[in-house]
């Protein structure tokens, strides 16, 4: 069904994000 | 009455792997109508719907919206149920049946873990709670 999430772990964040976060 | 959707912006490019996920481009808007503890959040926005990854979202609402849970350093007990081979440096290997530590829930799919004395990350979605039936 369309409303299952996929079935593979979902990407890291972009780098921005990473930096945001450290 | 209505249900309020949260709103949130994409912070990168993500080009869809399946049919049933979203491509957005940096700065899109979107609604979020499910969040999956995996990290793929259910999203509709421009006429279209399906998942992306939340690490991908920012709330437009404000950073001071917390959702994020509080680290725990003694940590709660986790089973693998999926084998995984780390591919970034700060990520961990595990094997199917490993038993792990978990410190820090992120809303991301990517939990803070702990084996053997040693921290990395490691995708929530391979990870069930021990004692948990499948």
């Amino acid at each position: 069904s369309i409303h299952q999430p996929p079935m593979n772990p979902p990407p890291r964040p972009p780098a921005e994000q990473r930096r945001k976060q450290a | 009455g209505p249900v309020l959707l949260q709103t949130y912006r994409s912070i990168g490019d993500y080009q869809k792997n399946s049919k049933y996920e979203l491509s957005v481009g940096t700065g899109d808007i979107l609604e979020v109508v499910e969040k999956s503890e995996n990290g793929w959040w259910f999203c509709q926005g421009d006429g279209k719907r399906g998942w992306l990854p939340a690490a991908y979202l920012e709330p437009m609402d404000g950073p001071d919206e917390i959702e994020e849970q509080e680290p725990n350093y003694e940590g709660e007990v986790y089973t693998v149920v999926k084998g995984y081979e780390s591919v970034q440096e700060d990520e961990l290997s595990l094997g199917e049946g490993d038993t792990v530590e978990v410190i820090h829930k992120l809303l991301d799919g990517w939990w803070v873990i702990r084996r053997d004395e040693v921290t990395g990350y490691f995708p929530s979605m391979y990870l069930q709670k021990a004692g948990a039936k499948p």
